[in-house]
C-alpha cells in the first residue's frame, strides 16, 4: 500500500480505586473490560471508516494508580510474537489471558491492527540474582494484534517514568519493529521519546516508516506538552508518529495526534470535557520514498553564520521546569536579540503587530543536564510569553497570549542534530504549517 | 502568513551522547 488510514484514540481511562492490596482477579477483569468496552466502540468506528490500524493509550486498560502488589491481578503472561499465536483462536495456550483474547478477537473481527498497552508478568526465582523478592517481573507492555488477531509485536517499556514503581525495568532495550502491508512500523512508550535508545534507534538505524506511540502524558507548559512535543519530534526525526494519549483533565492529560515529517495531519487537545476522541488520517506508508520527504536540517548553520546581535540590556535568570535558563527581555515591537548559555547562543529576529503593555516576552537559552523526573542533556532556545509583566515569572506556565507576531526567526548554535521545533499558539494550539517553516539552515521562521 | 498569537516558540535540542545509560529514574530502580 502506498498510503494507509491511521487511527488514534484519546481514551478517558476508567481508573480503579486506589488500593494497596490486590483485588480479586474477577474484579480486575471487570475494570479492564469496562475500558475495553469503550475502546471497542472506537475500534469499530475506525474500522468502519477504513482504518488499517488504531493506536490506544498507555495504561488505557487499567490506569496508572497502583502499588506493585495491587497491579498483579491485572497482569497476563504475554509471550514473544515468535510463538505465532492468535489468542482469539487459541485462548488457553498461555494460561489465563482474557484481555489478550478479547483484543485479538477485536482485531480479527474488525480486520484492523490494534495497538494497546497492558501488563506482562514473568515468573523468576533465586537462580536469577535480579529476580524481585515476590518472584516475578512486571512490565509495562505494548502489544500489537494484526487484522487476523495474531500477536505481532510486544514491547516492554524501557525508560520508566519516576512514579511507575509498579513496573520493573527490562534488562535490555528492545528494538521492536515489524513489517506490514503499509510500511515498517516501530513502537515504544511515553517517556521513551526522550531517549536515543530505543526512540532514535528504531527510526535512524532500523529505518521504520511509522512509529506507534501509546502515551500517558501530562502537559507541562511551556516546553513539555504532548501535542507540541510529539509533533516536533516527528518533524525532527522525519517519521510518521501515531500518538494516543490518555484523557484526564484533572491530571492535565490530553494531546493526541497523527504527525508526519511534513507536519500535523490531525491532533486533539481538550481541557474542557472528559470525553475521549477518535482521530483518523490518511498517511504515506513510506514517507522516505516520497518526493515531498523533507531534507535534513543543519540546525546550527544559520546561527553560526551570523554575528551575535549586540544588546545593551542585561540578561536575567529564570526557571523552566527546574532548568535554569538565561533570558533577555524583548523590549520593543521589533528587534534582533542574542542570548547565550555555555556553548549555546540563540538568535531571534521578530516583528510584533504591536507591543502590548500588559504582555512581556523573553528569549531564553539553556545548555545542560535536565535533572527532574529523569536525567537528560538539553540545548534549548525559546521565545515565550512571561506569566505576568514581572520578569521573575518568565518560564512559568501561561495559557493565553494576545501579542501577534507578524515575523519571527529563531535559531541556535546547537551541538546536536536532534532538535525538535515547537510553535505553540494561545490556548495551547499548534500553529498550522502554512504560517511557519523550518529552513534547511536551522531557522524556525514565519512564512512571509 | 497571518500574525500569530505566540505563546511559546522553541528549538529543543537533545544531546544524546552525554546521557546516562538510562534516562535516570533514581538509583533504587536500576537493576
Amino acid at each position: 500500500l502506498d498510503t494507509f488510514i491511521a487511527a488514534v484514540y484519546e481514551h478517558a481511562v476508567i481508573i480503579p480505586n486506589r488500593t494497596a492490596t490486590p483485588v480479586p482477579k474477577e474484579e480486575a477483569l471487570l475494570l479492564m473490560n469496562k475500558n475495553i468496552d469503550v475502546l471497542e466502540k472506537a475500534v469499530k468506528l475506525a474500522a468502519r471508516q477504513g482504518a488499517h490500524i488504531i493506536v490506544t493509550p498507555e495504561d488505557g486498560v487499567y490506569g496508572w494508580v497502583f502499588t506493585r502488589e495491587a497491579l498483579y491481578p491485572y497482569l497476563e503472561e504475554i509471550p514473544h510474537p515468535e510463538v505465532n499465536w492468535i489468542p482469539c483462536k487459541d485462548p488457553q495456550r498461555f494460561g489465563y489471558t482474557p484481555v489478550q483474547e478479547r483484543l485479538s478477537c477485536l482485531a480479527k473481527d474488525n480486520s484492523i491492527y490494534i495497538v494497546a498497552n497492558i501488563g506482562d508478568k514473568k515468573p523468576c526465582n533465586a537462580s536469577d540474582p535480579q529476580c524481585p523478592s515476590d518472584g516475578r517481573y512486571q512490565y509495562n507492555t505494548n502489544v500489537v494484534f494484526d487484522s487476523e488477531g495474531r500477536l505481532v509485536a510486544r514491547y516492554h517499556k524501557y525508560n520508566l517514568f519516576a512514579p511507575e514503581i509498579q513496573f520493573d525495568f527490562p534488562k535490555d532495550t528492545e528494538h521492536v519493529t515489524f513489517d506490514t502491508p503499509f510500511g515498517k512500523l516501530g513502537i515504544f512508550t511515553c517517556f521513551d521519546i526522550f531517549s536515543y535508545d530505543p526512540a532514535v534507534v528504531v527510526v535512524d538505524e532500523l529505518q521504520v516508516d511509522s512509529v506507534l506511540y501509546p502515551t500517558a502524558w501530562y502537559n507541562t507548559l511551556p516546553l513539555l506538552s504532548a501535542a507540541p512535543f510529539h509533533s516536533a519530534w516527528a518533524r525532527a526525526l522525519r517519521v510518521n508518529l501515531l500518538s494516543a494519549n490518555t484523557h484526564n483533565t484533572t491530571m492535565h492529560m490530553t494531546g493526541s495526534g497523527i504527525y508526519t515529517p511534513e507536519g500535523v495531519k490531525a491532533y486533539y487537545y481538550d481541557m474542557e470535557t472528559e470525553s475521549g476522541q477518535l482521530m483518523l488520517s490518511e498517511l504515506k506508508a513510506r514517507p522516505r520514498r516520497e518526493p515531498t520527504y523533507p531534507a535534513a536540517v543543519d540546525w546550527s548553520a544559520y546561527a553560526r553564520s551570523v554575528k551575535p546581535f549586540s544588546s545593551e540590556q542585561s540578561d536575567f535568570r529564570g526557571m523552566i521546569y527546574f532548568d535554569e535558563f538565561t533570558f533577555t527581555e524583548l523590549k520593543r515591537n521589533t528587534g534582533n536579540y542574542t542570548v547565550c548559555q555555555k556553548d549555546l547562543c540563540c538568535h531571534l529576529t521578530y516583528k510584533m503587530s504591536e507591543k502590548r503593555s500588559d504582555e512581556v516576552y523573553a528569549l531564553g537559552a539553556f545548555d545542560g543536564l535536565h535533572m527532574v523526573e529523569g536525567q537528560y542533556y538539553l540545548q534549548v532556545c525559546t521565545l515565550l510569553k512571561c506569566q505576568t509583566t514581572d520578569l521573575r515569572t518568565c518560564g512559568e506556565p501561561v495559557g493565553s497570549a494576545f501579542t501577534n507576531f507578524e515575523e519571527f526567526s529563531l535559531s541556535g548554535t546547537f551541538g546536536t542534530s536532534y532538535v525538535f521545533p515547537q510553535l505553540i499558539l494561545s490556548g495551547s494550539q499548534l500553529a498550522p504549517e502554512r504560517h511557519y517553516e523550518v529552513s534547511r539552515d536551522g531557522r524556525l521562521k514565519s512564512r512571509s | 502568513g497571518a500574525p500569530l498569537p505566540v505563546l511559546v516558540m522553541a528549538l529543543y535540542g537533545r544531546m544524546f551522547e552525554n546521557d546516562p545509560p538510562r534516562l535516570g529514574q533514581g538509583p533504587g530502580k536500576l537493576q
